[in-house]
């Protein structure tokens, strides 16, 4: 496609394809939207971040990351989708604009590069990174499992050929250690959305301790907002709660570690569908599925603004 | 590029914390080369795995003689897989 009006969302593009869309859409909204790599993944490609932002100087701002499991390809479209999304709205949407007005958007669409590489022309079910596990045949860690939050306990496995491998140590996985970096070096990120499939679920903190947040009420509340406007568009239902009560102990997740930095607005999203294809959602509910995901991120995100911290 | 051909994603509906504990103990047969989809949480909440064509019989005699229920969720893995690559493909043709 020569511009990011004529980019297909309704259908699933490789990781070259995203890559020329992140271009595009710089150039075509020079003023907003800026790439910045924050690494490298382990096979040595770019791990962009695209940030939309009206001025300032390390304004609050809102993370939001997809793909970090390769497999689940409905992740990386519907990102793709929000990016272009952000920049249509700004200026029409009330809400959006004023979010942007105040506050930055950081969005990672391919979290893990090699692993979405390898998805496409190795093994269509890879989840993990695609960095060898030394003494073992075993490729991959879980990077969901790999971040320094009850790291290496139960909801994780020392097993390098399990799918849910923790890794040799804390943020041994550079498409994690990434992420650590950029966000203790922004210093003011006030909410961080993670988005996996499938089960349609929306969780926040803990996973790896049935410790209650010290923010579950309000966590608790926003999720009920968001999953009710989530499903006013085409009735998909969600489940929400924390992770360790709603679906099970998971050690070394993602937004526990944000949560623990201070990120209060810390959610996991888990999309489309509930089973009846899995990782393997037909192209065209990409576009349903984004748009709807779409109205419970706008919930998060203006809560956010309105409730800084 | 890996196939998968007979590859089938069984839905478990463990009955009971007995059971649960017998499906959470297929995590370890490394030997079946199970892949779960949605792993082990409580009781009310079914399992979906990934069942490699050559572990099929041994794991669905495995749950049949535990008396734990399931059912196909997915029959043929790689007949979806094709279909979902046929689709990128004609699109990508539309798009040249």
């Amino acid at each position: 496609p020569r511009n990011t009006d004529s980019f297909d969302f309704s259908r699933y593009h490789t990781l070259n394809e995203i890559y020329s869309f992140q271009d595009m859409l710089v150039a075509e909204n020079p003023k907003m939207v800026s790439k910045i790599v924050i690494g490298r993944s382990y096979e040595g490609r770019p791990l962009n971040v695209l940030k939309f932002s009206t001025g300032g100087t390390n304004r609050p701002a809102i993370w939001i990351d997809t793909g970090i499991h390769s497999r689940e390809w409905v992740t990386q479209a519907s990102g793709t989708w929000f990016a272009k999304k952000i920049v249509t709205d700004y200026g029409s949407d009330p809400a959006l604009t004023a979010i942007l007005d105040t506050m930055d958007i950081f969005l990672e669409i391919v979290t893990n590069p090699d692993g979405y590489y390898y998805t496409h022309n190795t093994n269509r079910m890879w989840r993990k990174t695609r960095k060898p596990n030394s003494g073992s045949s075993c490729v991959g860690v879980d990077p969901n499992r790999n971040w320094d939050a009850g790291f290496g306990g139960a909801g994780a496995s020392s097993n390098p050929c399990s799918e849910t491998y923790h890794g040799p140590s804390a943020h041994s996985e550079s498409e994690v250690k990434s992420i650590v970096d950029f966000v203790k070096s922004h210093g003011n990120l006030k909410a961080f959305l993670s988005i996996h499939s499938y089960s349609q679920m929306l969780l926040y903190p803990y996973g790896y301790t049935r410790t209650v947040a010290k923010d579950q009420a309000e966590l608790h509340a926003v999720a009920e907002k968001a999953i009710t406007d989530l499903a006013s568009l085409y009735g998909t239902r969600y489940r929400y709660g924390s992770i360790i009560t709603t679906i099970y102990q998971a050690s070394g997740g993602t937004i526990d570690w944000t949560y623990n930095q201070g990120i209060k607005y810390s959610y996991t999203f888990e999309l489309r569908d509930t089973g009846r294809y899995g990782f393997i959602l037909p192209a065209n509910q990409i576009i349903p599925t984004a748009k709807e995901t779409w109205l419970a991120l706008m919930v998060i995100m203006d809560h956010t603004y309105k409730n800084l911290y | 590029k890996e196939t998968f051909d007979g590859h089938q994603v069984l839905r478990i509906a463990p009955r009971d914390e007995a059971q649960l504990a017998l499906v959470k103990d297929m995590e370890d047969m490394m030997e079946f080369e199970l892949d779960f989809w949605k792993g082990v949480t409580e009781v009310a909440t079914h399992v979906d795995v990934r069942v490699p064509f050559h572990s099929l019989q041994s794991t669905k005699t495995y749950l049949e003689s535990q008396d734990i229920k399931y059912s196909i969720m997915i029959e043929d893995l790689q007949v979806m897989l094709d279909e979902e690559q046929e689709e990128m493909d004609s699109a990508a043709r539309d798009a040249e």
